[in-house]
């Protein structure tokens, strides 16, 4: 554990508001190594309860939520002498402030985990997986005594919504096989969770219309075509599967992860070679496309606004003070 | 490598920098190669269609306690089917219906609980909720682990 202590963070000033270890786990027997990253809740983590966070993919790393959502830090690039670094700020919303965060970048081949056997330890599946999480956490538990009696949850996103129950089942059954540690398992999260064939796929259609992405008409049209609402596993080629076809065209060009936000580099950008100077080009084209469309939105805000002779504060303007009374201002809630 | 539409530029900078690796005791890009946000090393095969069983077991067999959330702006695995499945498919009662949950005075989503486990919507946010609702999401997430509604 001592060997694991993070002593500081390159790009970060300043000392670290609790304790950061980072490093292997070996699990199975061919040579596996999981790689982790544990930060200590910022207040007495010998109280707050322990939470495993699992990116999705599958075969994303768990970094995503480390660098991008609820991590110790906000990362923001920045043009360095050297050319473009990266420099870390504390996250106030840095969900170790309430919980000791555990992220874990599974299954091996993903992330920084690996396996000494190579590529042929990268062929897996849900089950395989989830044991070799068990392991992980029961190995990691007996290397960090302390926390083996703290509340646990396990947490994640997207296809972790597969990793997350499958492990819990693991943990689960593991305790009751007698297996040690005991793993004081309370319960689970799962943000925007893949769970099942079915009903995921039949989701989209829905979501479009009302979203507003497509007509109502277009999606009564695809309601009837497609047996009742069963988008799911439409033949190739029946009128069903084209409709679905057209849907899909219809909101291809939007962020599939946000339809609010802008696409960076496109949402068909399939290049696996990162090339720096394209990058700040495409990404600035984005941006200036981003601000002129915000720009639009917000004109077309203030006349709708002033076609109903309401005074409403709009992004830019003045916020009220503290206790004037605006009219309507509460029903923006 | 990298899902469409993400940009993933500061986090490649930082953990395919050498001091990074050493600073936080990772192998060596020498070792284990370039670090990307997905990877193409896996061959990863789905052998479980659906864990609709599973959450119905870990919450009303084995006494979990469960948050299932969705930020509602996102198209990759939309609320609407999350809605569906823990709604119709858990054959748990509603114990609490669907009703708005406050951040500051404001409607940050919406949240009904069958049981042990719990569905939410958080407003705005895509598929990574945390990024575009971090103050939200710290409350929701806080809320849960201290079991508060």
């Amino acid at each position: 554990k001592q060997n694991d202590l993070i002593d500081a963070v390159p790009g970060f000033d300043g000392e670290l508001p609790s304790k950061h270890y980072g490093g292997y786990i070996p699990v199975g027997t061919s040579g596996k190594r999981l790689y982790y990253y544990f930060v200590e809740a910022e207040t007495d983590p010998s109280e707050a309860p322990v939470v495993l966070w699992l990116n999705g993919g599958p075969g994303c790393s768990s970094f995503d939520g480390f660098v991008y959502e609820h991590g110790p830090f906000n990362f923001r690039l920045a043009d360095t002498k050297a050319g473009q670094g990266v420099k870390l700020t504390l996250n106030s919303y840095a969900w170790n402030k309430v919980a000791n965060m555990l992220f874990l970048d599974s299954p091996a081949g993903v992330g920084l985990s690996y396996s000494e056997a190579g590529p042929r330890d990268y062929r897996t599946d849900d089950l395989v997986t989830a044991a070799d999480a068990e392991e992980f956490l029961r190995k990691w538990f007996t290397r960090y005594t302390q926390f083996q009696s703290s509340r646990f949850f396990i947490s994640g996103e997207s296809y972790a919504g597969m990793y997350v129950p499958n492990l819990a089942r693991a943990v689960v059954e593991g305790n009751e096989d007698g297996a040690e540690p005991y793993i004081n398992i309370e319960g689970y999260l799962i943000g925007n969770a893949v769970t099942d064939t079915e009903v995921d796929g039949n989701a989209l259609p829905l979501f479009a219309a009302g979203k507003s992405l497509i007509s109502q008409a277009q999606y009564d049209t695809l309601w009837k075509r497609c047996d009742g609402g069963n988008f799911w596993n439409a033949s190739a080629g029946c009128e069903c599967d084209e409709l679905l076809d057209d849907l899909v065209d219809a909101v291809s060009a939007l962020n599939v992860y946000d339809v609010l936000e802008p696409c960076y580099l496109g949402p068909n950008y399939d290049d696996g070679e990162e090339d720096q100077d394209d990058e700040g080009e495409g990404w600035a084209k984005v941006q200036g496309a981003a601000k002129k469309k915000k720009q639009a939105r917000l004109n077309s805000l203030q006349k709708a606004l002033k076609s109903h002779g309401r005074k409403w504060p709009v992004v830019g303007s003045a916020l009220p003070r503290v206790g004037e009374r605006v009219h309507n201002w509460h029903t923006l809630g | 490598l990298t899902p469409p539409c993400t940009d993933a530029r500061a986090a490649s900078l930082w953990l395919n920098d050498d001091a990074v690796r050493s600073a936080i005791h990772a192998a060596p890009k020498q070792v284990i190669g370039e670090w990307t946000l997905c990877s193409n090393h896996l061959f990863y095969t789905r052998v479980v269609p659906s864990l609709i069983p599973t959450h119905k077991s870990l919450t009303q067999k084995h006494g979990l306690r469960a948050l299932i959330y969705s930020g509602d702006h996102d198209m990759a695995v939309p609320h609407t089917g999350s809605e569906v499945w823990t709604s119709t498919k858990l054959d748990a009662p509603e114990t609490a219906p669907w009703r708005p949950w406050m951040v500051a005075s404001q409607v940050a989503g919406y949240v009904v609980d069958y049981g042990s486990l719990s569905y939410a919507t958080v407003k705005g946010a895509g598929h990574m909720v945390p990024t575009n609702k971090p103050k939200e999401s710290l409350t929701m997430f806080k809320r849960f682990l201290d079991g508060e509604p």
